[in-house]
């Protein structure tokens, strides 16, 4: 465990904390991509079915499990809780158009032609492109909630830790798995013109709101 | 460098 490591397990953490409060506090989930939260339940029960075959550390453990609970509640709480409040009418992107190209790509290239690990870089592709839903959402909608600007600059960033700490790994372990390293970075990649508006309309206190 | 994957990881 290094510090990129730790601390974008910490900044996804934050992301998932932050979704779930304020759906809770607000008693809504506007502006939230139920398309996006499926595939990210999705993502989680993918990978982590590890969860029952291999043991790796207490901290592994829970932090998947956290993970998968968050998540599912998330699900819960948007299509059955507050089901009335989900704004379903911009939230039209077709996420077949990402699952199936992803479950293509994980039966061509991956590490071992096993169903674990298929499904693991299923997983891998399917996260690196799960937020497309949401921020097609922001850009259909032309704004963004601070809160909901918050999860996604914790969400973004995540992923973005998780490069240095494979940098870090590749010359301090000599240890690198290419098939995350590009997802990685073409998931990173997604975020950069969010991360734009964040850092220059979010953070100085102005609503985020796409130009006309 | 090995190509191995990194299952320790979330």
């Amino acid at each position: 465990m290094n510090i990129f490591r730790l601390l974008g397990d910490l900044s996804h953490l934050l992301a998932v904390i932050i979704l779930l409060l304020k759906i809770w506090k607000t008693r809504s989930c506007a502006g939230i991509s139920g398309r996006s939260q499926i595939l990210f339940a999705a993502v989680y029960t993918a990978r982590y079915l590890d969860l029952v075959t291999s043991y790796i550390s207490a901290y592994n453990t829970v932090m998947k499990i956290v993970f998968l609970v968050a998540s599912y509640g998330t699900l819960y709480l948007m299509f059955l809780k507050f089901k009335a409040t989900y704004d379903h009418n911009h939230d039209t992107f077709r996420i077949e158009f990402l699952v199936l190209p992803c479950v293509i790509l994980a039966l061509l290239i991956n590490h071992d032609f096993s169903a674990l690990e298929i499904l693991w870089t299923f997983s891998i592709y399917l996260e690196s492109v799960a937020i497309l839903p949401q921020l097609f959402m922001v850009s259909k909608t032309g704004e963004a909630e601070s809160i909901t600007s918050h999860y996604l600059f914790a969400l973004g960033t995540y992923r973005g830790l998780y490069l240095f700490n494979w940098i870090y790994r590749y010359y301090a372990e000599d240890h690198y798995d290419l098939i995350a390293i590009i997802a990685g970075i073409v998931q990173t990649v997604l975020y950069c013109d969010f991360f734009y508006l964040y850092i220059t309309k979010v953070l100085k206190g102005k609503k985020l709101q796409l130009p006309a | 460098g090995t190509n191995k994957t990194l299952k320790d990881e979330l």
